[in-house]
């Protein structure tokens, strides 16, 4: 069957949301924590992180702002912890 | 500043290009290296001197996808280029992602401005959440010929190495804060319902339906004028905006996001005489059709129909338009005029011709 484009969106905002935090807030790359799962959330921690430094509505969700923010290119060192 | 508050210990730094992208001229290349690091050698004392074949503090190289220093780079677009922070090996290294449309210009990536970041920090600086400092971490165009280091930029680098040694400490652009009550703005007009109120390189964006106020780059919208427009308005039956530039005695017709074929013109095809070298402030009445330009303390009036100046202008602004002498910006809206000097703000009523109320000039932005 093909895939539902909207399904197929969402998967590619999680992988992207999922990359952007291990790249830039220092997110555990095996954590591997996703975004409907309910109780402790370390994925919706550093997205509100991000969203406190670039001045957006801190929901630790991926909205539109965040995503769109997340999908302009920048300088590849991490805005939080040390880099080496 | 950078976690541990890394810093050269020495003033003068060594740098070497490692190696060229293929996307430029390596001449170029050297032009916009030479231009980032002077961007932060005139606001400190340090200065760089060029190797060729010796390790140098600084390396600066062109890299592939993975390139051994456990941060590959992901292909066109996403991360641009990396650096690290002072110190030995690896320590001040800027690498630039090879894949990238590396330019001179406006067109792809800018290298003198993602240099100069880098730069940043190979001298200890971090990610500033400043949208218009240089060390912000998202990429934006600014024309390498009008580039200023922003005040946060010179403040947080001047932290970490003093002051020039130059007599005069020079000074960078700030970032405009909607809810400043000193703001002051140098243009203003309505563009399909929004308000756009100029400011240096930036434009802040205002939808009637949304709380919020958007601050963006105007080059974002224009990149062929990136800072200094002086006066702007609507032409809403034409679905245009004219855009005036301090000093250049040029206008520039705007068409949703593209520039009008032939422009910039010279602004004397408007009617106005030699001896006007800048417009401050414009907008057009839709009603009327007949269009207000500011200059200094005097006003012209355009027909938009007749495509002519009115004969009997310039007439003194403070005549005709209460106590009102001088405009920085002006724009339409709703029936009323809008009048800016500083900080303050008129709304006129045309039909009334008198002020009706006075306000702060950011009163639009629900602060």
């Amino acid at each position: 069957f093909p895939v539902d484009p909207e399904k197929e969106d969402e998967g590619k905002n999680i992988d992207l949301v999922e990359t952007y935090l291990q790249n830039f807030y220092n997110l555990e790359k095996d954590h591997r924590p996703h975004l409907r799962k309910g109780g402790k959330n370390h994925l919706a921690e550093k997205l509100k992180e991000m969203q406190e430094f670039f001045g957006l509505q801190v929901t630790g969700k991926p909205d539109h702002d965040t995503l769109e923010m997340m999908n302009k290119p920048r300088c590849g060192v991490p805005d939080v912890e040390q880099y080496v | 500043f950078t976690t541990g508050n890394p810093k050269w210990k020495k003033n003068n730094l060594t740098y070497r290009i490692v190696n060229y992208t293929r996307k430029m001229r390596q001449t170029d290349v050297d032009a916009a290296i030479q231009k980032a690091l002077n961007v932060w050698s005139s606001v400190t004392p340090l200065t760089f001197q060029k190797t060729k074949d010796k390790i140098a503090d600084i390396m600066i190289s062109f890299e592939y996808r993975d390139h051994k220093d456990n941060s590959p780079f992901d292909g066109p677009d996403g991360q641009l280029a990396h650096a690290f922070q002072p110190g030995e090996g690896l320590g001040g290294d800027v690498h630039l992602d090879d894949e990238e449309a590396w330019t001179k210009d406006g067109r792809g990536y800018n290298l003198f401005i993602v240099v100069a970041h880098e730069l940043g920090h190979s001298l200890g600086l971090s990610h500033s959440n400043d949208p218009g400092a240089l060390m912000y971490p998202n990429y934006a165009y600014t024309d390498p010929k009008e580039f200023r280091l922003p005040q946060d930029d010179i403040d947080g680098i001047q932290a970490i190495y003093g002051q020039s040694n130059d007599a005069v400490q020079p000074t960078g652009p700030t970032t405009p804060q909607a809810c400043d009550p000193n703001l002051t703005f140098d243009a203003i007009t309505t563009l399909r319902g929004e308000m756009m109120f100029f400011k240096g390189r930036y434009m802040l964006r205002k939808h009637p339906e949304r709380s919020e106020t958007e601050l963006n780059f105007i080059s974002l919208f224009w990149p062929n004028l990136p800072s200094g427009i002086q006066a702007a308005y609507e032409n809403i039956e034409r679905d245009e905006i004219l855009l005036f530039k301090g000093n250049e005695d040029k206008y520039w017709v705007v068409r949703g996001y593209d520039i009008a074929y032939g422009y910039p013109k010279p602004i004397y095809r408007l009617g106005f005489p030699k001896t006007v070298k800048r417009v401050n402030a414009a907008y057009s009445d839709e009603t009327t059709g007949k269009t207000y330009f500011f200059v200094a303390d005097r006003y012209w009036r355009y027909d938009e129909n007749k495509k002519s100046m009115d004969h009997g202008y310039p007439r003194k602004i403070i005549q005709d338009f209460g106590k009102i002498g001088r405009v920085d910006a002006v724009f339409q809206k709703d029936g009323y005029v809008y009048f800016f000097h500083g900080t303050t703000q008129f709304q006129f009523d045309p039909r009334a011709k008198r002020i009706v109320n006075q306000m702060k000039s950011i009163s639009w932005f629900n602060c």
